[in-house]
């Protein structure tokens, strides 16, 4: 699933 | 972090010195469109919502810091500064910023990872990226001839995010689990808009001639 909660991107 | 992300972070970086160049040296804003800039300055106000709450890096806080401060400050240089503002193409840059910013508005309160405040923000800041440079597009289209400058920032603004969809293949094989669908689709959108721009801005440097964009 798309945990996007760690977002280390730009 | 990988290489084709760090080619697309500098590449981000270059368009914005790019720009900055071109107000701040020839003071001037030709063929820019305000509002295209306040949308990114909209963006990135919406994106690092969480950059005093959420350290990743020394690198990740720079680059956002500088990003905040370029976006903002580009938008401050052509609405107040004396000279600059006397270039801004005002009759020709008339795209309305709301036609943009509410459809992505909305589709981030449906379409989101979590339904909390910071969540559908930083959603919707994806969304409003993906279309944010409609408006330079469409006044690259009305300006009679667009100068190298504007072309090149254009240029390093659309190649960014196609290194970004590099940088997510990489990742997509190489960290298990690395899903990102919303930034995914959003991120191919951005750059599927430049590729019309990409052929003439190629055919253009080919042929060594003037850029110039069918209307």
């Amino acid at each position: 699933e798309d945990a996007s909660s760690e977002k280390d991107e730009l | 972090m990988n290489i084709f992300r760090l080619t697309g972070d500098l590449t981000h970086l270059m368009s914005i010195i790019v720009l900055l160049l071109k107000i701040h040296t020839i003071k001037s804003c030709a063929g820019i469109s305000l509002k295209t800039q306040e949308l990114y300055a909209l963006v990135f106000a919406t994106r690092y919502l969480d950059i005093f709450t959420t350290y990743i890096s020394l690198y990740n806080t720079v680059m956002k810091l500088i990003f905040l401060g370029t976006s903002f400050s580009i938008v401050w240089y052509m609405r107040r500064h004396k000279t600059v503002r006397l270039s801004y193409d005002k009759n020709n840059d008339t795209f309305r910023h709301y036609f943009l910013v509410l459809p992505c508005f909305l589709l981030a309160l449906v379409l989101n990872n979590r339904f909390t405040v910071r969540e559908v923000l930083w959603t919707f800041s994806l969304y409003l990226e993906a279309v944010a440079i409609i408006p330079q597009l469409v006044l690259l289209q009305r300006s009679k001839n667009v100068d190298n400058l504007t072309g090149n920032y254009v240029f390093f603004l659309g190649a960014y995010r196609g290194f970004y969809l590099i940088n997510w293949i990489y990742r997509y094989f190489t960290e298990n689990h690395y899903r990102r669908w919303i930034t995914w689709m959003a991120g191919i959108v951005q750059t599927a808009l430049y590729v019309d721009f990409f052929y003439y801005y190629f055919k253009s440097w080919k042929n060594n001639e003037k850029l110039k964009l069918p209307a």
